[in-house]
C-alpha cells in the first residue's frame, strides 16, 4: 500500500496547478523512492517529468509500484478543498479503485477526506537520456516568467542565443520586435537573483512561446529555472524543489521544414 | 515555415 505524508498541502497544489493545462490525465507511478509522474501533452512536443523522492514525505510508505491514474481536473477539484497549510496524506491501497487523500489542519481539529476514483490510463513512456547540454542558464523563476509574458504579446516564438556574450531572448512580429539580453550576475545579498550561464558551445533555438508560458506557471514552485540548451534538442526547463524532488519541462524546439 | 516534431523523434520508448 501507498502512505506519503506531505507537510504542506501547498507543494501538491502548486504542482498540479502548474501542469493540468499541458497535461489532463496522467498516471501517478508510486514506488519506494517516490512518486514519479511523466507525460507528454496532446500534440506530443512538450512533456511534464515530475519527481517527488520519498525524502519529500514524512512518513513515506509504498511496498510495491502502484500506477495511480488521476484526472487532473478532478484532483485540483478535491486539492482546493486544502489549505495550503494543511497536511496531506495520501493513501492507496495495492491494487486500487481510489486514491484517499486527508487533509489535517495543524492549528485546528479538522480532519477532511476525500477519494478521487482511478482511471486506467494507457500512458506512454519515453526514455530521457542524462545530457550534457552545450547551454545551461539559472536565472530566477520570475524574471524568465516575466520574458516569457512579455514577448508572447509580439510573437508566437522565441529565440534563446546563447554565447559568451550572455543569453538573448529574441522574438519577431507582426507589430515589431523584441529582445532581452541577460548577462551572468551575482548579487551576494539576494542569491536567488543570480543568473548564471555555463556554457560548452555556442546555443541558438527557437520555442513556442505559448509552452513556455505554461511551463512559467510552475515559478511559484522556485526561485530559480534552469533551462538547458543544446542544438537542436528539445530544451529542459527545471524547477528543482526541496530534496531533489522536481519538476521538468521538455520542449521541441522549432526547426525549418 | 518552422515546425515543432515529435518528441518521440528525439527520445526513445522506455
Amino acid at each position: 500500500m501507498l502512505e506519503a505524508r506531505l507537510e504542506q498541502a501547498n507543494l501538491l497544489k502548486k504542482v498540479v496547478d502548474a501542469i493540468k493545462d499541458l497535461v489532463q490525465d496522467c498516471n501517478f507511478d508510486c514506488n519506494d523512492s517516490g512518486i514519479a509522474l511523466q507525460a507528454m501533452d496532446n500534440s506530443h512536443v512538450a512533456l511534464v517529468s515530475m519527481m517527488l523522492k520519498s525524502e519529500s514525505f514524512s512518513p513515506f510508505r509504498c511496498d510495491r509500484n502502484i500506477a495511480l491514474g488521476i484526472n487532473l481536473g478532478s484532483l485540483t477539484k478535491v486539492l482546493r478543498c486544502a489549505q495550503n497549510e494543511d497536511i496531506l496524506t495520501l493513501k492507496a491501497e495495492d491494487a486500487p479503485d481510489v486514491v484517499n487523500l486527508v487533509f489535517e489542519s495543524a492549528e485546528t481539529d479538522r480532519i477532511s477526506e476525500y477519494d478521487i476514483k482511478l482511471m486506467d490510463i494507457d500512458q506512454e513512456h519515453l526514455g530521457i537520456p542524462e545530457t550534457e547540454y552545450a547551454a545551461t542558464i539559472t536565472m530566477p523563476s520570475a524574471e524568465f516568467q516575466r520574458i516569457c509574458r512579455d514577448l508572447s504579446a509580439l510573437s508566437e516564438s522565441v529565440s534563446i542565443e546563447c554565447s559568451k556574450e550572455g543569453v538573448k531572448f529574441n522574438c519577431q512580429g507582426d507589430i515589431g520586435s523584441g529582445s532581452i539580453h541577460l548577462r551572468s550576475h551575482t548579487n551576494v545579498d539576494k542569491p536567488e537573483l543570480n543568473v548564471e550561464i555555463d556554457l560548452t558551445e555556442p546555443v541558438s533555438l527557437t520555442f513556442s512561446l505559448k509552452y513556455l508560458v505554461n511551463f512559467c506557471k510552475a515559478s511559484g514552485l522556485s526561485n530559480q529555472v534552469k533551462l538547458c540548451l543544446s542544438n537542436e534538442v528539445p530544451l529542459l526547463v527545471e524547477y528543482a524543489l526541496s530534496n531533489n524532488s522536481y519538476l521538468r519541462f521538455y520542449l521541441a524546439p522549432k526547426i525549418g521544414d | 515555415v518552422l515546425l515543432q516534431k515529435n518528441l518521440k523523434n528525439y527520445y526513445i520508448k522506455a
